[in-house]
C-alpha cells in the first residue's frame, strides 16, 4: 500500500510543434520524455521503503543500474490494455512501424515479449508496483557497499509480494514464482534498451539531455 | 562521484 501510495503521477511528451514531422522529432519527444522520466524515477527510489537509509553511493548503484528496468516496467504496464504499440506516455504511443522508421524496432519487439507475458498473467497494480522497486533492489550492481542492507530491501518486497498473493490470488499457488522469472526478460529488454539509446547518442541527430546522457554512461 | 554529478545532486536534494 505504501508503494502505491508513492506511484509517481504520470508525464507528458511534449513535442516541439515547430519542428518537421520526422524520425528526429519521434526520437527527440521520446529522449526528453525519458530525461524527465528519470528525474521522476530518482524521486520516486527515495520512497521506497529502506532506499533512503542506504548510503548515497549505494542509492547511487541501485539507480545507476536499475533505472532502464524501471523505465521499461512503467511502459510495459501502461501498454498493457492497449492493442498494439508502446505507450511512452499517454500522448506518445509509438507503433510498431514507428519503431522501425526511428530504429527501435528490435527494441519494441522484445518489449512487446514482455507486454505479452504480463497480459497473459493479468499483472495488476500491485504487483506492478512491488515488481519496479524488486527491479531497483535486485539490480547487481557491482559497487555495493552495504551488501546486508540492500538485502534486507529485497527481503521485506519479497515478503510484502508474497503475503500479496497469498491473500489475493488464493488460487494460483506459483504466482510470485512467475511474476519472479520474468525479471529476467526485464533485464534483457532493458540492456537492449541501453544499447539503443546509446546508438541514438553515436548517430547525433537527437539533442540529448545531460541526465540521460550521464545514466547512459553509467550503465557502461 | 564527479562523473555522476546530476544524480548525485537529485538524490540528496530532499524536496
Amino acid at each position: 500500500s505504501h508503494l502505491l501510495l508513492v506511484e509517481p503521477d504520470k508525464i507528458y511528451a511534449m513535442a516541439d510543434p515547430t519542428a518537421p514531422e520526422n524520425d528526429v522529432k519521434v526520437l527527440t519527444t521520446l529522449c526528453d520524455l525519458v530525461d524527465r522520466e528519470l528525474v521522476v524515477i530518482i524521486n520516486w527510489a527515495k520512497h521506497v521503503p529502506g532506499f533512503s537509509a542506504l548510503s548515497l553511493g549505494d542509492q547511487m548503484g541501485l539507480l545507476q543500474s536499475a533505472w532502464m528496468e524501471v523505465l521499461i516496467l512503467g511502459l510495459v504496464f501502461r501498454s498493457l490494455p492497449y492493442e498494439e504499440g508502446l505507450v511512452y506516455a499517454d500522448n506518445l504511443v509509438l507503433e510498431r512501424e514507428q519503431c522501425r522508421v526511428v530504429g527501435l524496432l528490435d527494441l519494441y519487439c522484445t518489449i512487446l515479449q514482455l507486454i505479452t507475458k504480463y497480459r497473459k498473467l493479468q499483472l495488476d497494480k500491485e504487483e506492478f508496483v512491488t515488481l519496479k522497486a524488486m527491479a531497483l533492489a535486485n539490480s547487481d550492481s557491482m559497487s555495493i557497499e552495504n551488501v546486508e542492507a540492500i538485502q534486507n530491501l529485497q527481503d521485506l518486497l519479497h515478503e510484502a509480494l508474497q503475503d500479496y498473493e497469498t491473500n489475493q490470488h488464493l488460487a494460483d499457488p506459483h504466482r510470485s514464482g512467475k511474476l519472479l522469472m520474468t525479471l529476467p526478460l526485464l533485464r534483457q529488454t532493458a540492456n537492449k534498451a541501453i544499447q539503443s539509446f546509446r546508438r541514438v547518442v553515436t548517430e547525433g541527430k537527437v539533442p540529448m539531455h545531460k541526465l540521460f546522457l550521464e545514466m547512459l554512461e553509467a550503465k557502461a | 562521484k564527479e562523473k555522476h554529478k546530476i544524480l548525485h545532486r537529485l538524490l540528496q536534494d530532499s524536496t
